[in-house]
């Protein structure tokens, strides 16, 4: 899977 | 930060300081399903882990301190402070039955195989089914104190602004986080059926009854 593991919503 | 996500966050933050008030004012934890607050602070601690490596902003770190200090507080007063109102007969739904998927989907659905990114994974499945201990107490004490409506009704509301600020940001930014939209999309059609109750009884002052 798309690899955004920058996570900035809670 | 868009208009969605903070009314979504306010709505979020309503939620869980009515839940809060409702249990100290009346003291009581009648109705409130117990095992709906452990899964929502297993939410909140999987998710918010990176609190202490991860500074994205202080709105975002003050709020998931929130997150995790209210719903401890709220599990507190349901098991220890006013353990003797908690109303445990109503309140069985097996949670293995929804930490178990989650984690198994966790394991499918990730983002990195990193105990982090796993635990995030975890999170948002969790927190997609964590109201059905809730939804299933309402449903067998056949009623839910006017309160409580307002309660799932922010906390329903909380990601259905969420998918809002998801469909605004994919057009903007382009970001898109299939995970977070899908499992918040189930989320969300979980409340529906309880949408559909608050706004047609409570909403014209009448008691929330799911009908036998």
């Amino acid at each position: 899977l798309l690899r955004n593991t920058f996570h900035d919503e809670l | 930060m868009n208009l969605f996500r903070l009314m979504g966050d306010v709505s979020h933050v309503l939620a869980v300081f009515i839940l809060l008030a409702k249990i100290w004012r009346t003291r009581s934890a009648a109705g409130i399903s117990g095992r709906s607050q452990i899964l929502f602070t297993i939410v909140y601690l999987a998710r918010y882990m990176d609190l202490f490596f991860s500074f994205i902003s202080l709105y975002n770190t003050v709020m998931k301190l929130l997150f995790i200090s209210a719903s401890c507080a709220t599990v507190y007063l349901i098991y220890f402070k006013f353990r003797a109102t908690y109303d445990g007969n109503h309140d069985t739904f097996r949670i293995e039955f929804v930490l178990v998927p989650s984690l198994l989907l966790a394991f499918i659905f990730h983002y990195s195989m990193s105990f982090f990114e796993l635990a995030w994974s975890f999170s948002i499945f969790l927190e997609a089914v964590a109201i059905l201990p809730q939804l299933f107490m309402v449903t067998k004490t056949g009623e839910a104190e006017n309160i409580t409506s307002h309660y799932l009704f922010a906390l329903g509301s909380y990601r259905a602004l969420y998918i809002l600020n998801w469909i605004y940001r994919y057009y903007t930014e382009g970001h898109f986080d299939p995970i977070a939209v899908c499992a918040g999309i189930v989320q969300t059609i979980l409340y529906c059926d309880f949408f559909y109750l608050y706004v047609t009884k409570v909403l014209q002052g009448r008691k929330l009854q799911v009908l036998p």
